[in-house]
Order: structure tokens, then C-alpha cells, then sequence
């Protein structure tokens, strides 16, 4: 995007195209360009350089207010429930967490509750093992909720601080899969009636608008408290978060920036902002 | 002079009997829009819009049919031939193991649908093997011999520190040796800018000469798709794609896009987490999907 140009109709084509590039979807970025015009007609921009300046400000005011932070629980552990559709990050967003928690001090242990995939019980114990982290786990086929139940005994009686719950990737679609989610976070609920104190969705960076159907769907059946963006480490902009935090008042708080376990950060809506124009 | 003012009476007749302006720029607003819903790449919408104005300007009212409706046809039409042939079957070696080389973006689905090619195939009375070449997702290798146990396929395996590149090649020198026709690659998800990752998967590609190599990617892309399937595509020269997770209700616009920017065939579809789920691609399903 040329700076120092005069602005013409052609300048706002090229705004939207980022903005649709990025994957702001087509109701936010009307919203938006709107918002833009209307500053432009009542304090005539000179050039390029403000009217960026001035869609990044609109930007970073759609996303103002969105509480990051984490809610921990008054009395040990704040469970943590990850959930999200096939593949989008969930697991190595749990070793993530766990050694961001770890770092901090706090006793961490986590619960496999993807009982069905392929080796996802072992993927989880070797992340585990990594970071010298307790991994609830019954075998294969086993029902995910009775390994929360176990998980949340196995959390209160060891003294943790923080119980991670990996679920099963599941499109939201599936409707005896979202019950089944339901059920885990009922028998949670019944040994824990705060928890799960944070239910997070994560995302893949990657996927288009049906991330906004993801997160309805999910905030519908199960409630979420935030999303984990993953994988903006890649060319994915992730300007879901818009649409997601405007609709649905779901915040965004962490993103995925790699595959190892150090490569997580919190939320950070101005850097957001300059990444999708980076 | 009396021929130009004849052809001028004569067009202007005809106009009351064909497609307008009017109407097609409506229809096609419309269509722009869930186009883009679709998650349909900005640019390839443009220009995909331009092609049907062109090709619907003029064209003669069907009778009993709505001009919107009209336009819809010619923009249905171009989607499937956009994003035919009908079925792109996988291409065979005329002697020696076929091999298949799947890649892609991370979570893809490329070791699930390993495993469902090697059923499928096995299915047509073949003979393949599981080549598990990703060392580097915690238990990816097991993950995928677990896939090869429920189908009772072999998987080639190397624990011993050789890279991809080695694994590959020694899972080939095998193949012949056990009489395996197809020899199937999983490799690591990786983005297309990570250029040592990238360079590998060329690595691979070099040393095992595959006859298909199919880029597996999410039905749920957005934008992105038409950078990261460009960036695959230029530096492999793949030979499909297949599109996963169409179980789901993501419209799959970036298919579109993809085979806008690579011309190449979706040769598969995958439709559940079962190891049975995996279709031939039909265009005209996608396309009625995508325009919602
Ligand atoms: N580049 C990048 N890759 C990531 C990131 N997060 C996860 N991945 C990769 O994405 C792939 C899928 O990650 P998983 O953690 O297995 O995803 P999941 O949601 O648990 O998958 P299922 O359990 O099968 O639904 C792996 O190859 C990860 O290494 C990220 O932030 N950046
Ligand atoms: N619903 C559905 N899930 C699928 C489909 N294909 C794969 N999956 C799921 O998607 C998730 C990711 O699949 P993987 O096969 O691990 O993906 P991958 O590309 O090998 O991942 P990496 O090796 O980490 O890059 C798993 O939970 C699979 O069960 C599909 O067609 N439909
Ligand atoms: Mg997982
Ligand atoms: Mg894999």
C-alpha cells in the first residue's frame, strides 16, 4: 500500500482488499470502511499516510475493552477446558500453556480427554513428558468426561494449580460430538460448580469466515470465555477476531506463533492491528 | 448509410430481447457476495465477475426464466467449469511403485487421509505402503501406525535420526523389495514460508520422484489459500489437491480460489474422521455449496 499519495477512490479499493484479505469478512469491513469514509468527509484527509493511520485507529477501536486476561479461581485448580474443530492447534496450545503456567510457578496438570483420535493420547504424554507435567489419561475409547471427572480429583488432591483439559477436535456441526463436549463440562460442573473457569476456542488462523461459525457454535453449546488464535506465524492474518469480538463479545486471548512451546504470547490488539498491514 | 441505420433499428430490437445491464450488474452483486462469504478470494472474485459480466452481456432472454435467475445459470456454469473436469483420477506408474506425496499446511488432515488412500487403494487390489516421514510432530510416526493397523497397510518407519529425505527413499528401496505398486508419503505440515521446511519437502520430491503429488488442504480456508497453495505449487509443481473436512459446513470458496491460482484438479474430497471418509470430488456439489 503506497503512502504519500493523494486519496482517490482507488486508495479505499486497496484498503478494503487488505482488509478482505485478511479475513475481516465482508460485514466488518463495510462497517469499517464506512467508519473510515465518514472520518474522511468530515475532516478531509491529505494523503495515504492518514487515511492509514486512521483505518489502523478505527481498528484498534473495534477491538478496545477486550479483557485478555485469565480467570482464576479463588480456590485451586482454575481448570482450563481447550476445545476447537480438527486440526486447528488445541494440543500444542495445552503444552503451551502449560509451560507458560509452569514458568510462572504454578503446578500444572493436564487431562487427556481425546480419547478417540489416533495416537492423540500419546502426542499429549510426550508434551508431558517434556515439561515434566502429571497427564490424566484412561485408555483408548475410554468416555472423555469420566477422565475430566478423574482429572479434577486427580487436580483437587494433588494440590494443582491449573488442570488443562485436551479435547477432541470436533466440527461444530456434529451434534452428538457438541453434546458429548457438554457432557465433560457438566460432570466438571458437578465436582467444580465455578468451572471450567476459561473455555477456549481455538482457531486456525488460516480459516475463513466459518471461524465466526465455529465460535457461535461453540459459545451456544458450551460457552467459551476466549479464543487462541493459532498460527499467525504464517501469512494468515486472522481477521476473524472482528467479527468474533463484535457479535459475540468473545475476546482473544493468546496467540499461537509456532510450533514449539515457547511459542505462545497474550493478546495484543495494537500489534494485532499493524501485523495485518505488515 | 442505409445498412448502419438498418443494423441500429435491428440492435436496438434485439436489446428488448436480451440480458441488460441492469440486470446482470444486480445479479452479480448478489453473487459477489457470497462469493466472498463463500470465503472465495477477493481478487479471483473480481475477476471471476468480470468473466460472467462478459459472458452474459447479450445473451438472448430464455423464455419463462427471470434475467437474475438467467445470470445465476451463466455464473453456475463458469463455477463448474472453473472448477472442473468432472473427476481428475489419480495418475499410475507404468512400472515400479507409484508414489504419493502428501503435503501441505499443519492440521491439514494429510495423515489422516494417508490413511484413507492406502484403504482406498487397497480397496482397488493394491498393495500400498505408509511411509511415516514426519519426525517431527510428537508421535505423528505413531499416529500414523495406528491408521496402518486398523488397515492392516505396512508403515515405514526410521527411529534412527535419518531425516525425510533418507526415510523416503529407504521406504522405496523396500517397496520394491515387498512387491508394494504404491508407496504413500506423509510428510510434516509446514507454512510455505518456512524455506528450510520447504526445501525439504523439494528433498523428498527430488529423491523419490513422486507420480502425484497431492496438497491436502482444510475446506475451512480463508484468503490465505491462493499464497500458501501458490507457494506449493511453484515450488513442487503438485499434481492435485484433495479438500478435507467437507463434512463440515465451511463453503469451500477457497477451492475456487486455489484452482484459480494453481489450475490444478481436486482429486479427492475427505468427509468424516473415519478411516472410510475420503470421496472422488464432484465440481457441481462444491459449486451449489459455495453459492450458498
Ligand atoms: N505454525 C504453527 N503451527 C501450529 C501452531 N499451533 C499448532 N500448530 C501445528 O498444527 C498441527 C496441529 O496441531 P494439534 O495441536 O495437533 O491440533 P489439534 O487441534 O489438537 O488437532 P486434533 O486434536 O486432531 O483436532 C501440528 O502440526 C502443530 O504443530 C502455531 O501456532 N503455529
Ligand atoms: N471431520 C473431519 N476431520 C478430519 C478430516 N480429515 C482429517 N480430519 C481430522 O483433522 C485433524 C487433523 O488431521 P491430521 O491427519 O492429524 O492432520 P495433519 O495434516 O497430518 O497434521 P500435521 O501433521 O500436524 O500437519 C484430526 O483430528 C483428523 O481426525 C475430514 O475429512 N473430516
Ligand atoms: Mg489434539
Ligand atoms: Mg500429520
Amino acid at each position: 500500500f503506497r503512502l504519500r499519495r493523494p486519496i482517490d477512490p482507488q486508495v479505499l479499493e486497496e484498503l478494503e482488499e487488505i482488509l478482505y484479505s485478511a479475513d475481516v469478512g465482508g460485514e466488518e469491513v463495510a462497517r469499517v470502511m464506512e467508519r473510515l469514509q465518514a472520518a474522511h468527509r468530515e475532516k478531509r484527509m491529505e494523503d495515504t499516510d492518514q487515511l492509514l493511520g486512521r483505518l489502523k485507529e478505527e481498528l484498534k477501536v473495534g477491538l478496545q475493552g477486550m479483557d485478555s486476561g485469565l480467570r482464576w479461581s479463588a480456590a485451586p485448580p482454575t481448570v482450563l477446558l481447550v476445545v476447537g474443530v480438527n486440526g486447528s492447534g488445541k494440543t500444542t496450545t495445552i503444552a503451551k500453556l502449560g509451560k507458560r503456567f509452569q514458568d510462572e510457578g504454578k503446578k500444572v496438570v493436564f487431562a487427556a480427554c481425546d480419547t478417540f483420535r489416533a495416537a492423540a493420547m500419546e502426542q499429549l504424554q510426550i508434551w508431558a513428558d517434556r515439561l515434566g507435567i502429571d497427564l490424566v489419561h484412561h485408555q483408548q475409547g475410554a468416555d472423555p468426561a469420566s477422565v475430566a471427572f478423574d482429572a479434577v480429583q486427580a487436580a483437587l488432591s494433588r494440590k494443582t494449580d491449573v488442570l488443562i483439559i485436551d479435547t477432541a477436535g470436533r466440527l461444530h456441526t456434529k451434534d452428538h460430538l457438541m453434546r458429548e463436549l457438554d457432557k465433560v463440562v457438566r460432570v466438571v460442573k458437578k465436582k467444580l460448580p465455578d468451572a471450567p473457569h476459561e473455555t477456549l476456542l481455538v482457531l486456525d488462523a488460516t480459516t475463513g469466515q466459518n471461524a465466526l461459525t465455529q465460535a457461535k457454535t461453540f459459545r451456544e453449546m458450551i460457552g467459551l470465555t476466549g479464543v487462541v488464535m493459532a498460527k499467525l506465524d504464517g501469512t494468515a492474518k486472522g481477521g476473524i477476531v472482528f467479527a468474533i469480538y463484535n457479535q459475540l463479545q468473545v475476546p482473544v486471548k493468546f496467540v499461537g506463533l509456532g510450533e514449539k512451546m515457547e511459542d505462545l504470547e497474550a493478546f495484543d490488539p495494537a500489534a494485532f492491528v499493524e501485523g495485518m498491514f505488515g | 448509410a442505409i445498412t448502419q441505420s438498418f443494423s441500429k433499428v435491428f440492435s436496438g430490437l434485439l436489446q428488448r430481447h436480451r440480458l441488460t445491464d441492469e440486470n446482470i450488474d444486480e445479479a452479480l452483486k448478489e453473487v459477489r457476495t457470497a462469493l466472498l462469504a463463500a470465503d472465495v478470494n477477493f481478487r479471483v472474485v473480481r475477476q471471476f465477475i468480470d468473466n460472467v459480466r462478459l459472458k452474459a452481456v447479450g445473451q438472448t432472454l430464455i423464455q419463462n426464466v427471470r434475467p437474475g435467475e438467467q445470470v445465476i445459470k451463466v455464473v453456475h456454469d463458469e463455477l463448474i467449469e472453473l472448477m472442473g473436469p468432472k473427476h481428475s483420477p489419480l495418475e499410475f506408474s507404468t512400472e515400479g511403485p507409484t508414489v504419493i506425496m502428501m503435503c501441505g499446511l499443519q492440521g491439514s488432515g494429510k495423515t489422516t487421509t494417508c490413511g484413507k488412500l492406502a484403504l482406498r487403494l487397497k480397496g482397488q487390489g493394491r498393495h500400498p505402503l505408509l511411509v511415516a516421514a514426519d519426525i517431527q510432530r510428537p508421535a505423528a510416526v505413531r499416529q500414523l501406525q495406528v491408521l496402518g493397523e486398523q488397515i492392516s497397510v505396512p508403515v515405514h518407519a526410521n527411529t534412527n535420526g535419518t531425516a525425510p529425505p533418507g526415510i523416503c527413499q529407504e521406504a522405496l528401496t523396500k517397496a520394491k523389495g515387498d512387491g508394494k505398486d504404491v508407496v504413500i508419503l506423509d510428510t510434516a505440515g509446514r507454512l510455505h514460508i518456512d524455506d528450510p521446511l520447504m526445501k525439504e519437502l523439494e528433498e523428498i520430491a527430488r529423491v523419490t520422484r513422486p507420480h502425484q503429488i497431492l496438497l491436502v488442504c482444510d475446506a475451512m480456508l480463508g484468503q490465505d489459500a491462493v499464497n500458501s497453495a501458490k507457494s506449493f505449487n511453484e515450488r513442487l509443481a503438485i499434481h492435485g489437491l484433495i479438500l478435507t473436512k467437507m463434512d463440515g459446513d465451511a463453503r469451500g470458496g477457497a477451492a475456487l480460489s486455489i484452482k484459480q491460482v494453481t489450475g490444478k484438479p481436486i482429486k479427492f474430497i475427505g468427509v468424516g474422521e473415519k478411516i472410510e471418509d475420503i470421496e472422488v470430488f464432484h465440481p457441481d456439489r462444491l459449486v451449489s455449496r459455495m453459492l450458498g
